[in-house]
C-alpha cells in the first residue's frame, strides 16, 4: 500500500504543466527580474 | 368595534383549537389594526400581525403570511419585546423558505440558530429547536441555486462544528467540497426535506433536481477544462439539451464561468483562480501526500 | 525551569510594583518579554484586520527591569488611529474580561495594550504617544506594542516593536538606537515629530514545555503551508504601495538634488551626514522592497524545479 501512494504521489508531477501557468509564472519571473534591474 | 374584535378574537381562538390554523388567521386578519377609534399600540399591532402570519404558514401559505410579516416590518424595529422579536424573526426565516428564496432563508435560520440566551421572556429556548434551525439552514443552503454567494453561506456553516453533528453533515461536505452526489445520496437527503422543497417546477423538474444538477455541474467544472454535452447529460442524468440550458442559464446569471460552443455542441469551463494559486494548491496536496506517506511508513516502523 | 516564569507570585508582583521604579527612572524597563501565547494570538489578531489597525490587552507582570507579557486579548475596537484613548469605548468589556479571566486563573493584571500599523511599520504616532502617556499616567507600569502584519508577512518574519513613553517635558540622555524602517512619505511627519517622546524596549519570547511540544506537532502543518504559500502573491497590493511610496520620494529627493546643485541649500542640511541624505534613505528602502521581491522569487524559482520539473 505504501508503494502505491508513491506511485500515485509520483504521478502527480509535475505539479502543474499548463500554457495559463507558464505564462503567469515567467510574467512573474519578469516583472521581478526587471524591478531589480530598475532597483540597481 | 370593541365587541366586533372580542367576538373575532374569541373565534379566531376556537378555529385554533380545531387546527383550522387559516380560517383562525382569516378571523383576526379582519381586525383593524389601524382604526382610529380602538387605539393600539405599536406591540399589540406587531404581536397581531405575527400571531396572523404564524397562523397561515401552520397552513403553508406563504402569500397571506407574507402580508402581515410586511406590516409587522414597520413594527419590528422599534420593538424591545423580545419574544415576539424571535417569532418575527422564525415567520420571516419560513415565508422566505416557503417562496423558495432559500439562500435568503439559510442566512435567516442560521441567524437564529445562534441564539445564545436559553430563555427569552417566558420561552425557553431548547437545544433541539436550535438544532432545528440550523439544520434547516443547510437544507435550505443546499437547495439555493449554487454560485459565489452560495459557496461562502456554505464556507460558514461547514466550518460550524455544530453541522458536523447533524444528519445532514456528510451532504454538506460533500456540496461544500464540490464534489459530485450520486443517486443514493441526493435520494437520501430528499427524504428529509418538506414537501415544498419537493415541489414541482415549471419545467416539470423539482427544486431539488435542479439545485443537485447545478451543483453537479459545478462540481464538473473542477475536473475537466470542456465537455460535450452528451457526456455531460450523462454526468448528470439528464438529457443533454436540458444539461445544455441549465448551463447557459448558469452563465448568463454569472454564478459559472464558461463558454458554450454550440455548432460543437461542447462547453468550455473557465477558472476563476489564477494559475499560480492553482499551482499553490496542487502544492499544498502534494506536501499533505508525502506527509501521509511518512506517517503511514512510520506507523509501519520503517 | 522553562516553565517557572509561569508562576505568578502576587506578593512579589505587589511589592515590585508598590515600589515604583519607573517614577524615578523614566528608562528603568529596558526589556521585554513576550510569551509565544501572547505573540501568536496577537499577529492572528493583527492579521484578521486586514488593513484595518485592531487593539488588544496585554496580561502579564514586572520582573526587575523586565515587562513579562504572559498572555494577550483582543478589544472589541478599530481604527485606532483616528483618536485618542479608541479602548475607552470597550471599558466594560475589559473589566468583565479582566474579572472572568481571573476566575479562570489567570491572575496577572493588564500590563500594557497592542495594536497594529498594517504595512507602515512599528512606530508610534502621535495619538499612540497620546494614548501611552495617558496610560503611563494612570496605570503603571504599562507597555504599549506595535504590529505590522503586512510587513510581517513580506518579510517573513513578525514585525514588532514595544515602547514607552517619556514623561512630558522629559529630556532623554541620548537618543535611543532604533533599527532603521521605510516610513511611507504620509506618514513621515507624524513619525518624525514624535519620535523623541519615546523609546523602544528589547524584544525576546519564550514559551512552555507545552508550547514546544505543540508547536512542534504543528511542523507539518508550517513546512506544508510555507510551501504552498507565495509572498508575492499575497502582498501584491502592499508592494504596489510600496513602490508608488519609492517613487514619491524618490521625486522629493531629486528636487533636493537639484536644489543642492544650484547651491540653494540650507546650511542645515548640507551639515547632514551622506547616510541620512533623502537619496540614501530611497536607496535603502529601494534595497529592501527589491530583496523582499527578490526572496518571494527564489522560492517560485526552487519550488518550479521541485514540483514542475519531474516528468514520469
Amino acid at each position: 500500500s505504501l508503494l502505491r501512494q508513491v506511485s500515485s504521489l509520483v504521478r502527480r508531477l509535475p505539479a502543474m504543466e499548463s500554457e495559463k501557468f507558464q505564462d503567469e509564472f515567467l510574467t512573474e519571473y519578469n516583472d521581478t527580474l526587471l524591478m531589480t534591474y530598475l532597483a540597481v | 368595534e370593541e365587541q366586533v374584535v372580542v367576538i373575532r378574537e374569541k373565534l379566531a381562538e376556537l378555529y385554533e383549537s380545531e387546527q383550522q390554523w387559516s380560517k383562525a388567521a382569516q378571523m383576526l386578519s379582519g381586525i383593524d389594526l389601524d382604526s382610529g377609534i380602538r387605539m393600539l399600540d405599536d406591540t399589540n399591532k406587531l404581536s397581531k400581525c405575527v400571531q396572523i402570519a404564524r397562523l397561515y404558514l401552520e397552513d403553508d401559505d406563504a402569500v397571506n403570511a407574507e402580508a402581515f410579516i410586511n406590516k409587522a416590518s414597520f413594527l419590528v424595529t422599534n420593538s424591545n419585546q423580545e419574544v415576539l422579536n424571535l417569532q418575527y424573526r422564525v415567520c420571516y426565516a419560513r415565508i422566505l423558505d416557503l417562496k423558495r428564496k432559500f439562500l435568503e432563508a439559510a442566512v435567516r435560520y442560521y441567524g437564529i440558530s445562534q441564539i445564545e440566551q436559553r430563555q427569552i421572556g417566558d420561552e425557553e429556548i431548547d437545544e433541539n429547536a436550535l438544532e432545528q434551525a440550523l439544520s434547516a439552514a443547510v437544507t435550505c443552503t443546499i437547495l439555493a441555486g449554487a454560485g459565489p454567494q452560495r459557496s461562502r453561506v456554505l464556507a460558514t456553516l461547514y466550518k460550524d462544528e455544530r453541522c458536523s453533528k447533524l444528519k445532514i453533515y456528510p451532504i454538506l461536505q460533500k456540496v461544500y467540497l464540490e464534489r459530485i452526489l450520486r443517486k443514493p445520496e441526493i435520494d437520501a437527503f430528499a427524504e428529509e426535506l418538506k414537501p415544498h422543497q419537493k415541489a414541482l417546477l415549471p419545467d416539470k423538474s423539482t427544486v431539488l433536481d435542479r439545485a443537485m444538477i447545478e451543483h453537479n455541474l459545478l462540481s464538473a467544472t473542477r475536473s475537466t477544462y470542456f465537455c460535450s454535452f452528451d457526456e455531460l447529460g450523462t454526468l448528470l442524468g439528464i438529457d443533454p439539451r436540458k444539461a445544455e440550458k441549465i448551463a447557459s442559464r448558469m452563465i448568463c446569471e454569472d454564478r459559472m464561468r464558461g463558454s458554450i460552443d454550440q455548432v460543437e455542441a461542447v462547453i468550455h469551463f473557465e477558472d476563476d483562480s489564477e494559475g499560480l494559486q492553482q499551482w499553490d494548491q496542487q502544492i499544498a496536496g502534494l506536501c499533505q501526500a508525502v506527509n501521509d506517506i511518512l506517517d503511514s511508513m512510520s506507523s509501519k516502523g520503517i | 525551569a522553562m516553565d517557572e516564569v509561569y508562576r505568578f507570585d502576587e506578593v512579589a508582583n505587589a511589592r515590585a510594583l508598590q515600589q515604583k521604579p519607573w517614577a524615578n527612572d523614566p528608562h528603568h524597563y529596558r526589556r521585554v518579554r513576550i510569551s509565544a501565547l501572547a505573540l501568536l494570538k496577537m499577529v492572528v489578531h493583527a492579521r484578521s484586520g486586514g488593513t484595518i489597525e485592531i487593539m488588544g490587552l496585554m496580561q502579564g507582570k514586572v520582573d526587575g527591569d523586565t515587562m513579562v507579557v504572559m498572555d494577550a486579548f483582543a478589544l472589541p475596537v478599530e481604527g485606532t488611529e483616528t483618536r485618542v484613548n479608541a479602548q475607552a469605548d470597550a471599558y466594560e468589556y475589559m473589566v468583565d474580561y479582566s474579572t472572568i479571566n481571573k476566575q479562570a486563573g489567570r491572575l496577572e493584571n493588564v500590563i500594557g495594550w497592542y495594536h497594529s500599523h498594517p504595512g507602515y511599520g512599528c512606530w508610534l504616532s502621535g495619538i499612540d504617544v497620546s494614548t501611552q502617556m495617558l496610560n503611563q499616567t494612570y496605570q503603571e507600569p504599562f507597555l504599549a506594542v506595535v504590529i505590522d502584519p503586512t510587513r510581517t508577512v513580506s518579510a517573513g518574519k513578525v514585525e514588532i516593536g514595544a515602547f514607552r513613553t517619556y514623561p512630558k517635558d522629559y529630556k532623554p540622555p541620548d537618543d535611543p538606537i532604533s533599527e532603521y524602517q521605510t516610513i511611507p512619505l504620509n506618514k513621515i511627519e507624524d513619525f518624525g515629530v514624535h519620535c523623541k517622546q519615546y523609546y523602544p524596549l528589547d524584544i525576546t519570547y519564550f514559551k512552555s514545555s507545552l508550547d514546544s511540544h505543540l508547536l512542534d506537532l504543528l511542523w507539518n502543518k508550517y513546512w506544508v503551508n510555507t510551501l504552498s504559500s507565495s509572498p508575492l502573491l499575497g502582498n501584491r497590493d502592499y508592494v504596489a504601495g510600496q513602490i508608488f511610496d519609492l517613487a514619491d520620494k524618490l521625486e522629493q529627493a531629486e528636487g533636493q538634488l537639484a536644489h543642492s546643485r544650484f547651491g540653494m541649500l540650507m546650511s542645515s542640511q548640507r551639515k547632514k551626514e551622506p547616510e541620512d541624505s533623502p537619496l540614501a534613505k530611497v536607496t535603502r528602502d529601494s534595497s529592501k522592497i527589491t530583496a523582499e521581491q527578490v526572496h518571494g522569487l527564489m522560492s517560485q524559482v526552487i519550488k518550479d524545479i521541485l514540483f514542475n520539473s519531474v516528468h514520469p
